[in-house]
């Protein structure tokens, strides 16, 4: 029996409209650790792994692992029937084929609930190593959204390269190039206006800046975004949700051939 | 000329 309650539902409809665009279906583990949720883009170039710790859930059990195969696209309209305040439960039989969600008003005035069908979903399992990054970029997520979306405009793959004076964003297309540089900023007023650079050593990579876009869908998460880097490896983009947990995107770099 | 790589090609199926 799985039983778990999340006083703050709209974590859970934000982290699936992250992901809904990259990841068609995907498994939903759930263990006595929590919720997680790994899985690749439909291209195999990008890795999504998301985890919601068990404590997030005012109220958690579940008696034995179970994974939950759903259509993400079918359980981002389930969540949207949620109102932004209201109290999330889901509940799954061990043996059962389908998951029901519940949604409770903060004044409890209002709940409904939504029993969604679960379908088998062979998807692989991969091990993501642990990585001491050359460089990582804590930055506000909405700076990085709108890098994002400015130099979609101007070429379609960016050169991220870390050095010590900040980090450089840079495209080209027909339209012409772009340079976008962001210098650490750790005296700003507001500390969700900080830039935060740790630099072993200087880096430059090379990406297709649609998935960096994608991952930007997550920027409701959060107020920043981290950007881990190491040559000749995988990006690592991280919004935390809240204290519960994460959500994680790695992509594959554009390498010579 | 640049190629773009699995995210496989990193990251061992576990």
């Amino acid at each position: 029996m799985l039983e778990a309650r999340l006083v703050q539902g709209s974590m859970l409809r934000k982290v699936v409209d992250a992901v809904k665009d990259l990841v068609s279906d995907a498994n939903i583990d759930v263990s006595s650790s929590g919720f997680s949720l790994q899985a690749m883009d439909t291209s195999h170039v990008s890795l999504i792994a998301m985890h919601l710790r068990a404590d997030a859930f005012e109220h958690f059990r579940c008696d034995r692992p179970m994974s939950m195969g759903m259509s993400l696209a079918n359980l981002a309209k389930v969540l949207k029937c949620a109102g932004s305040d209201d109290i999330v439960t889901l509940k799954a039989n061990d043996d059962g084929d389908t998951v029901t969600f519940m949604f409770e008003s903060p004044k409890e005035d209002r709940v409904s609930d939504f029993e969604l069908k679960l379908m088998d979903i062979d998807s692989e399992h991969l091990g993501i190593p642990d990585t001491d990054y050359c460089a990582t970029v804590t930055m506000p997520a909405g700076e990085y959204a709108r890098i994002c979306k400015d130099l979609s405009s101007i070429g379609d793959t960016v050169v991220i390269s870390a050095t010590k004076d900040g980090v450089k964003f840079t495209t080209s297309g027909d339209v012409g190039t772009a340079n976008v540089t962001v210098r650490q900023n750790t005296t700003a007023d507001k500390k969700e206006d900080q830039t935060i650079i740790d630099l072993k050593e200087p880096v430059a990579l090379t990406f297709a800046l649609r998935y960096l876009t994608s991952f930007a869908k997550a920027t409701p998460l959060a107020t920043h975004v981290t950007l881990s880097m190491t040559r000749e490896l995988p990006v690592m983009v991280e919004y935390a949700i809240q204290d519960m947990g994460h959500l994680r995107f790695y992509l594959a770099p554009k390498i010579e051939d | 000329k640049l190629a773009q790589r699995a995210i496989g090609d990193f990251f061992p199926s576990a």
